[in-house]
């Protein structure tokens, strides 16, 4: 499943037939290339070398094995299991409605897949979601979600700006306003019958302190039963430095890739995993609702191997 | 006289983490470096604590000349077509746009073609309102080149200096959605000949080296004239742009350096290269 010209590579490589030192060392320069093409971090890259070096030094005994497969096997074995396992767990609360909360950087695709989600839970898990607008700062931001929402025939929750309920204030500021909107989001879905409630949140800058903090704040009130970290699949790489720190702040419980419909390689899935620790749970792999798959660490290697 | 030895790998590995982890990839990270090597030899570098200063000064004449600098049409309106990959900036950007020419007592008029997403037109009208511009839409769902052609006449007929096109996000491997993208690009010219003057495609500063893909496939469905790197405010470097400018020939114009209508600068080769280093 590795592409001619990366393969082709290798078979030059190891045209002497013996996995020795130094042609490992040749082909992993291959293999960083490869992988730097594909947008994983340097760090990653660095450090994913350095093990799959140890792998292929240990594997140098091997008889009767084409050493260019050999090579191939141990980077692409590697790579699904740093990426993997397959696990779309989405934790369920039984003592009050479930909350997910939907995180990350502007544009990443979160209301979309806020969408894809409610589709996901009423179709395959038979659940009643609700959706709270949480995003009171881009434009049209609210409307949006209630276009997708009524797509669905799934509700959603907001607030206009200004608008006060009972126990609030007076605070109108944005921070106080939007953990307020999922907090009342919640008991709305408490006392509506919904047993799922999703938060859009606004897309945010990680090194954003206060916009970061009012993260913070949602999460303290809402107490959320999982923190999806949605990310752009064309993110080079700076996808080390933002998924870091959503998960560092927010200690996030997985990750949504999206956008996997276009051509890049992907090299971000494997950068977000290495430096966060937490699974890829699900891909975006279109602009409807229903282009929400599971996540396949296999076809993710291939993918960024080229 | 001049210092013909080798710079030291160490230096060299150091400058090669910087570029690769600012985006600018593997094949044109390779060239700089080459070319730092060769200057060395040639003793067009001294010493070694010259490099990082002959690499800045390399790049920043690469990426110069062309910041702030829009096509304005001969007479009024010039056409300004927005494009770009889904989420990347560009309705955001085309209100920085409109801010940036109201601020020279330009008039304005709003072209809203992305009649696909879930209220993508609300969105821009959101824009309008504030900043006081007129808008042309259609309605949901409507044939987004027809839009464009209102607008056109519109334009004409309202006597507007300017008008900005934004469309709907697109992945450039998606043929029809580019197919798509040159009608509206065309359908424009039965009123201005000329349209679009500008063609504005907006990068992701976060985006990896399908930046370049991107900027390909675009260019090739509908001549880019220039680059609009969004959300350069976060801490990506935007490095694909050295490559783009390299292969492609397309500078970049403005960048956004965050969510307000005052968030554009154009374009800085100096700030954008320190930027890259710092
Ligand atoms: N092709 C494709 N487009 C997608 C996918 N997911 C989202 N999009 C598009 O990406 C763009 C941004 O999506 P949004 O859902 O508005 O992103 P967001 O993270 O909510 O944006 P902010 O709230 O501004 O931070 C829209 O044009 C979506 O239709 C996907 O998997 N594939
Ligand atoms: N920090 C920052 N955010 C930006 C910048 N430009 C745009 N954004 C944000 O990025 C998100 C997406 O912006 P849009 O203007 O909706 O992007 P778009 O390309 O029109 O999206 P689609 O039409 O869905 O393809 C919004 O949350 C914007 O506020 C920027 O320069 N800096
Ligand atoms: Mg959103
Ligand atoms: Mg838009």
């Amino acid at each position: 499943s590795l592409s001619d010209s990366f393969q082709g590579a290798f078979d030059r490589l190891f045209s002497g037939g013996k996995l020795t030192a130094q042609n490992i060392d040749e082909g992993l320069r291959e293999v960083r290339k490869a992988l730097l093409e594909a947008d994983v971090s340097v760090s990653v890259v660095k450090e994913f070398i350095a093990n799959v070096k140890e792998s292929a030094v240990g594997q140098l005994q091997v008889e009767g094995v084409d050493p260019s497969q050999q090579i191939v096997k141990i980077v692409s074995d590697e790579l699904v299991r740093l990426m993997g396992p397959i696990d779309t767990r989405i934790k369920i609360n039984n003592e009050r409605p479930t909350v997910i909360m939907m995180v990350g950087l502007q544009g990443s695709g979160k209301t979309t897949t806020t969408g894809k989600l409610a589709k996901y839970l009423v179709e395959k898990k038979k659940k009643k979601p609700l959706l709270v607008a949480a995003d009171l700062q881009r434009p049209a931001a609210i409307e949006q979600l209630h276009v997708l929402g009524e797509s669905l025939g799934v509700p959603v929750y907001s607030e206009q700006p200004g608008e006060k309920k009972k126990g609030l204030t007076g605070l109108f500021s944005r921070q106080t306003r939007a953990a307020e909107v999922c907090r009342n989001g919640i008991k709305h879905a408490e006392n509506s019958g919904r047993n799922v409630v999703i938060l859009d949140t606004a897309g945010r800058l990680h090194i954003d302190d206060e916009l970061m903090k009012e993260l913070e704040d949602v999460k303290k009130l809402t107490k959320p039963d999982n923190i999806f970290l949605v990310c752009d699949a064309m993110t080079g790489q700076d996808a080390v430095h933002s998924a870091k720190q959503f998960n560092d702040r927010m200690a996030i419980d997985g990750v949504i890739l999206t956008k996997l419909d276009g051509d890049t390689r992907g090299g971000a899935a494997l950068s977000i995993k290495a430096v966060t620790g937490k699974t890829i749970k699900f891909i975006g792999t279109g602009e409807k609702l229903d282009r929400l798959e599971e996540f396949h660490p296999e076809r993710m290697a291939s993918r960024i191997l080229g | 006289k001049t210092f013909r030895g080798k710079i030291d790998e160490e230096v060299i590995g150091s400058l090669e983490e910087i570029l690769l982890a600012a985006d600018i990839g593997v094949a044109t990270t390779d060239a700089l470096l080459e070319g730092l090597k060769a200057a060395y030899r040639k003793g067009e570098i001294q010493s070694q604590a010259q490099v990082l200063d002959y690499l800045k000064a390399h790049l920043k004449e690469k990426l110069g000349g062309a910041g702030g600098k829009l096509n304005m049409a001969e007479k009024p309106p010039t056409v300004i077509l927005v494009c770009g990959v889904n989420g990347c900036g560009k309705t955001t950007s085309i209100a920085k746009l409109t801010y940036y020419f109201a601020q020279q007592g330009k008039k304005v008029l709003l072209c809203a073609s992305d009649t696909f997403r879930a209220a993508a037109v609300d969105q821009l009208n959101t824009w309008a309102d504030r900043l006081g511009v007129a808008i042309t839409r259609g309605q949901q769902g409507a044939d987004p080149a027809s839009v464009a052609h209102d607008a056109h006449e519109k334009a004409l007929k309202g006597g507007f200096d300017v008008l900005i096109v934004d469309t709907a996000g697109r992945l450039h491997n998606d043929k029809n959605l580019m197919r798509e993208l040159e009608k509206i690009a065309r359908v424009g010219k039965k009123h201005v000949p000329d349209s679009p003057h500008e063609v504005l495609l907006v990068l992701d500063a976060t985006t990896g080296q399908n930046a370049i893909r991107q900027a390909e496939a675009f260019t090739e469905a509908i001549q880019v004239t220039g680059i609009v790197l969004a959300k350069l405010d976060g801490t990506a470097k935007g490095g694909m742009i050295v490559p783009i400018r390299e292969e492609l020939g397309i500078p970049v114009k403005f960048v956004g350096l965050g969510e307000r209508p005052t968030d554009l600068a154009p374009f800085d080769a100096d700030t954008f290269v320190e930027g890259m280093f710092s």
